[in-house]
């Protein structure tokens, strides 16, 4: 038996457009610390992972370990008839191949349950090992996005270089170049505008844009991002989801032949 | 020229 009731049902609805543009389908794994998803996209050059610990839920019932195949595109359909302010309860029973999302509206005044039909899905679960960054930037979520979206009107790759100027976004087209720089800025109104960048040495690396902007659909889900660079791992971007977990994707670079 | 690599270059199953 299975029965998670978040009263903040926009976060699930703003989790699943973060990771429906990237993954078709996935498990979801229920377990005693939490509601967790771990995916690839389909040419396994990027991963997402997903947590939402259990105390982040105002109900939170889970008897046993289970993992849940679910087609994004169709969850997102169900999760776009619950309104902004709704509750959202997910339910599945031991053994069923089915799972109800129910949405709750903040008066109680209208119930809907959804049920939808899992999938069966072979997904190998990749072990990502803890690592020491060489660098982690810290900046506002929608000045990433504007970024991304600005390079990947000009070029397909980016190169993120940290040094202690600051980061460096670079990309070259058929019609030229650009760079932008952000540099360490903590001298701001309020935290979450900061850009805070942690350096244990220069790093540099290229990667696919059109991830990066697939990535970037997840900033609704937090005010800031944080970028985690190493030499000879993939890139790590971050999107907090407050009191309750992360998605954070992974990217792989593009590596010398 | 730079090639894409995969994430399942870095991280192994388990």
């Amino acid at each position: 038996m299975l029965e998670l009731r978040l009263v903040q049902g926009s976060l699930l609805k703003k989790v699943l457009e973060a990771i429906k543009e990237l993954v078709t389908d996935a498990n979801f794994d229920c377990s005693a610390t939490g509601f967790s998803l771990q995916a690839m996209d389909s040419s396994h050059v990027a991963l997402v992972a997903l947590l939402l610990r259990s105390e982040g839920f105002e109900h939170y019932r889970c008897d046993r370990n289970l993992s849940m195949g679910m087609n994004l595109g169709n969850v997102s359909k169900m999760l776009r008839c619950a309104g902004s302010d709704d509750i959202i309860t997910i339910k599945a029973d031991d053994g069923s191949d089915t799972v109800t999302f129910m949405f709750e509206s903040p008066n109680q005044d209208k119930i809907a349950d959804f049920e939808m039909k899992l999938m069966d899905i072979d997904s190998e679960h990749l072990g990502i090992p803890d690592a020491e960054y060489q660098a982690i930037v810290r900046m506002p979520s929608g000045e990433f996005a504007r970024i991304c979206k600005d390079l990947s009107s000009i070029g397909d790759t980016v190169i993120i270089s940290v040094t202690k100027e600051g980061v460096k976004f670079s990309t070259a087209g058929d019609i030229g170049t650009a760079n932008i720089v952000c540099r360490q800025n903590k001298t701001v109104d309020k935290p979450e505008e900061a850009t805070v960048i942690e350096m244990q040495e220069p790093v540099s690396l290229t990667f696919a844009l059109r991830y990066l902007n697939s990535f970037t659909k997840a900033t609704p889900l937090s005010e800031t991002v944080s970028i985690s660079l190493s030499s000879d791992l993939p890139v790590v971007v971050e999107y907090k989801i407050a009191d309750m977990g992360y998605v954070r994707y992974y990217l792989a670079p593009k590596i010398e032949e | 020229v730079r090639k894409q690599s995969q994430i399942t270059t870095f991280f192994s199953p388990g």
